[in-house]
């Protein structure tokens, strides 16, 4: 799947 | 958020914790690469510009601040107030061979051509490689204080179980970031060989001295 664009890790 | 990626959060907030109060305590910068810690606060701030843009939680943003703020902090101690025990004789990597292909690589390999995207690429890349000034300059100077060495391990160490992270949520949410991953490995493997001298001298009371 894509990564998500918004990235939620530091 | 899962039990790996919390350690490792730790683990890299402990890392940032030692070195600066490393170098408050002992108000002494010797040994401590200023390179790599400018890398790092590059690293911190292409990556974090989405503070300014997206509101995750309040655990989310408050770390990046953590994060930004001693990033800062250290290489304002390192340059400015302990600049007198700088050892810049020994810390000599050449960054720009680092940033300026990274740079390119940035621009070439990312998930979306945006700026905030390719910024955020720059930034993980850059992260992969922001160590080597920081090896570069022990294996020249031949030693490196523990204090220093428990910073490198946990260091060495958020990334690691960051690569643990991955594969947990690859498991359970099907998320994988192949540009993350593909550069958490190259970071983890560069702290192989100083994981095998801190588990095989440091953790046995002994000095870290190269060559072994």
């Amino acid at each position: 799947s894509a990564p998500p664009l918004r990235h939620d890790e530091l | 958020m899962n039990i790996f990626r919390l350690t490792g959060d730790l683990s890299h907030l402990a890392a940032i914790i030692i070195l600066l109060l490393k170098i408050w305590k002992t108000r002494s910068c010797a040994g401590i690469s200023g390179k790599s810690q400018i890398l790092f606060a590059l690293v911190f701030t292409t990556r974090y510009l989405d503070l300014l843009t997206s509101f995750i939680s309040l655990y989310n943003t408050s770390m990046k601040f953590i994060y930004i703020g001693c990033a800062y902090a250290t290489v304002y101690m390192i340059y400015a107030k302990f600049k007198a025990t700088y050892d810049g004789n020994h810390d000599t990597f050449r960054v720009e061979f680092l940033v300026v292909p990274i740079g390119g690589l940035a621009f070439l390999v990312n998930h979306d051509f945006s700026p905030l995207e390719i910024l955020w690429t720059f930034s993980i890349y850059l992260e992969s490689v922001a160590i080597l000034p920081q090896l570069f300059m022990i294996s020249k100077t031949g030693e490196a204080e523990t204090i220093t060495t428990h910073y490198l391990f946990f260091l060495g160490l958020y990334r690691a179980l960051y690569l643990m992270n991955w594969i947990w949520r690859f498991y359970f949410e099907g998320f994988f970031d192949m540009i993350a991953i593909v550069a958490g490995v190259v970071q983890t493997i560069l702290y192989c060989d100083f994981f095998y001298l801190y588990v095989t001298k440091v953790l046995k009371g002994k000095k870290l001295s190269l060559p072994a």
